[in-house]
């Protein structure tokens, strides 16, 4: 089953479409394995353990606002089944 | 074995619990529902419908789904929490008693089967079907964009491994083209409402081409009454608008594509997250959820009967 450690969710705050575009353009960098969950403003992003630094180290760069929305994903996730699981017939 | 009064709609539910949700709720209630299987998923499961109707024959309906994009679990959730409220409410509120007196409902509550199960046992985050591409490693279409309406354009990817992968071409995959054949048959569906999640909002086409829909104000009009009415429960704030002004364009959507079949009054909700969960909302916000997008739906629903065309 996928594993989430690590993962965590930023809520990016561009302040025009300059900064939009250059966040997009993250996507097209396949080896970060970012996510989008949302594309419009703000956007929210699901990003691996393994390129928060650079994800992070860009948007501060190029002065964009963001926040990290979940820091813990896998947390999130074994408290949802945690629940599934006591109420499962 | 349980019954409907005593299922859990406060927790996320499996695709078999929600199966057996669905036979328990035609069991219960077999003069107002009846089960339909309009096709099979890509991995053979089968796409069922609920039908809500007191009788008639090929009465003008409304569809309502939930579930197309796989990860999106409060969609799937608020649908079974819908199918109650229809038949607890039929002779009970007289909107909803009136409507069902002339008007059919359909609900398909999990229309993306194979994702969904996927992000049960292998990856919570699976948000298209799961069909294998051609000459790919990368699995999976996304279904809201395999439609007829705008297929290949801006807000749609042709790589297999984007999460926005059209597919090879419009309603190649079964999970849509059911739908399609389903809607074409039918020919007197006067709504058709398709649920996502998540950030809060009601829209209307087109998502794939700036030109306003012909029946803009009256669409614009009857969603600011369905957001206000769904506000009036908890204050959630929504958006509105057409899909390409509102978020962003977006190509071979479903209700861009019922739209162009005739179906005037066709909607896409984006349900909450009012807090910052996105796709991992606590099942606490379940009903909350639902209950509160009931509202605007029977808005939509009430002003489709009221305005027959």
């Amino acid at each position: 089953k996928g594993d989430f450690h690590g993962h965590q969710v930023f809520r990016i705050v561009p302040k025009d479409d300059v900064q939009l575009a250059l966040v997009r353009v993250l996507e097209d960098i396949l080896d970060l394995e970012l996510d989008f969950w949302r594309w419009v403003t703000p956007v929210d992003v699901r990003v691996p353990s393994h390129s928060l630094q650079v994800v992070k180290t860009y948007l501060e760069n190029h002065c964009i606002k963001y926040f990290t929305m979940i820091k813990d994903l896998q947390a999130l996730l074994d408290e949802e089944q945690r629940q599934m699981k006591s109420i499962a017939p | 074995a349980g019954n409907t009064d005593t299922f859990h709609y406060t927790t996320y539910h499996t695709l078999s619990e929600i199966y057996s949700f669905q036979d328990m709720l035609v069991a219960e209630n077999p003069k107002l529902v009846s089960k339909t299987v309009i096709g099979q998923s890509y991995e053979g499961r089968p796409l069922n419908v609920l039908k809500f109707s007191t009788g008639g024959s090929n009465r003008p309906a409304i569809w309502i789904d939930t579930g197309i994009h796989a990860r999106e679990w409060v969609t799937q959730a608020s649908g079974i929490v819908f199918a109650k409220k229809i038949v607890t409410e039929y002779g009970t509120d007289s909107a909803v008693t009136e409507i069902l007196n002339r008007m059919d409902v359909f609900l398909e509550m999990v229309v993306n089967p194979d994702g969904y199960h996927f992000t049960h046992t292998n990856n919570r985050m699976w948000r298209k079907n799961r069909k294998q591409n051609r000459g790919s490693t990368c699995v999976g279409v996304d279904l809201n964009r395999n439609w007829n309406a705008g297929f290949g354009g801006h807000g749609s990817s042709n790589n297999p491994c984007s999460e926005i992968y059209r597919g090879t071409r419009a309603h190649s995959e079964p999970e849509v083209k059911s739908i399609v054949n389903f809607v074409r048959s039918h020919g007197n569906i006067k709504a058709f409402i398709s649920i996502h999640s998540y950030s809060q909002m009601l829209l209307f086409p087109y998502g794939y081409t700036r030109k306003p829909a012909k029946d803009q104000a009256e669409l614009d009009q009857v969603a600011q009454k369905a957001i206000t009415a769904l506000a009036s429960l908890y204050g959630t704030s929504y958006r509105y608008g057409s899909i390409i002004t509102t978020i962003y364009q977006s190509s071979g959507g479903s209700i861009d594509w019922t739209y162009n079949q005739g179906i005037k009054y066709s909607y896409t909700f984006e349900l909450r997250d009012t807090g910052h969960f996105g796709f991992i909302l606590p099942a606490n916000q379940i009903v909350p959820t639902a209950n509160e997008t009931w509202l605007a739906l029977k808005v939509i629903m009430d002003h489709t009967f009221k305005n027959p065309y």
